[in-house]
């Protein structure tokens, strides 16, 4: 199974 | 004061009917170089980032005298935006410490004009930095032709697992009840530009999305005929709908990674 990924991982707040 | 005249309404109406399923709320940042928004769906795996440039021939008129954010529900701008015909020219009004957005309509016969205000929202959202780098796979292709295949496949699973190599790229479901797949090859001979498929490779990427949100995306479709795809392997993809004359609309999607 595949999980799904949150964007506030990819990119970082400002 | 700010100030931005549009010459086109249904390219705004567009934009919000494209996003207000997704992103009901969101900050308008303006300035003098132009319109910029950036917000995350409610379960911050999509983001979206629009670009409108005040230099860019979209705009007849354009003045920001300082920074400004306009807190926006976007369902309720979509009410007012229903409310301009699809000629009028558009614009949009805030005080330099805005509490209102005033929308004006201009008919083209100059023959009508309407005026709507709405209230504006203190929207507490982060900006994230996104940053500017080099993918190992742009896929440009008809934006109707990403539609069909995100619509075609969603009959059949949640997600779709998409694999750009030299050759072209797959799109591939499988559900409980059934697989599909759709394979589109390179094709740059095709004599109308918006009707190629072009696959730029540095490296190829498989990679599975969920399909919810890149159905939700293809909402952008009439803004452009074409749209490109960007991937890198472990990365969010980014979805780009070109906006002529104005600047871009991109989706960002976190991938689904396996466990």
């Amino acid at each position: 199974t595949n999980k799904q990924g949150n964007i506030t991982e990819f990119f970082r707040k400002q | 004061m700010f100030e931005a005249k549009m010459l086109q309404s249904s390219v705004l109406k567009k934009i919000i009917e494209s996003l207000k399923d997704l992103f009901s709320d969101a900050n308008f940042d303006c300035s003098s170089s132009g319109i910029t928004l950036q917000d995350m769906d409610s379960s911050h795996v999509a983001l979206c980032y629009l670009k409108l440039r005040s230099d860019e021939e979209g705009f007849e008129d354009y003045r920001c005298d300082r920074n400004i954010t306009l807190g926006v529900n976007l369902v309720l701008m979509s009410k007012i935006l229903k409310c301009a015909g699809n000629d009028d020219v558009i614009t949009l009004r805030a005080e330099d410490e805005p509490n209102i957005l005033t929308f004006i309509f201009d008919s083209k016969n100059g023959e009508r004009v309407s005026k709507y205000d709405i209230k504006l929202m203190e929207i507490d959202s982060e900006l994230l930095g996104i940053p500017d780098t080099e993918y190992s796979c742009v896929v440009k292709m008809p934006s109707h032709e990403f539609q069909r295949i995100c619509s075609n496949l969603s009959q059949l699973g949640d997600s779709v697992t998409v694999d750009c190599h030299k050759e072209g790229v797959d799109f591939k479901v499988a559900g409980e009840q059934g697989s599909g797949a759709i394979k589109l090859k390179q094709n740059t001979t095709v004599d109308k530009e918006e009707d190629q498929v072009s696959v730029e490779l540095n490296e190829a990427v498989t990679q599975s999305f969920a399909l919810k949100f890149l159905c939700a995306f293809t909402k952008a479709t009439s803004l452009s005929d074409t749209v490109s795809l960007s991937l890198t392997q472990d990365t969010p993809i980014v979805v780009e709908y070109p906006i002529a004359q104005h600047g871009y609309l991109r989706f960002y999607l976190a991938p689904k990674i396996e466990e």
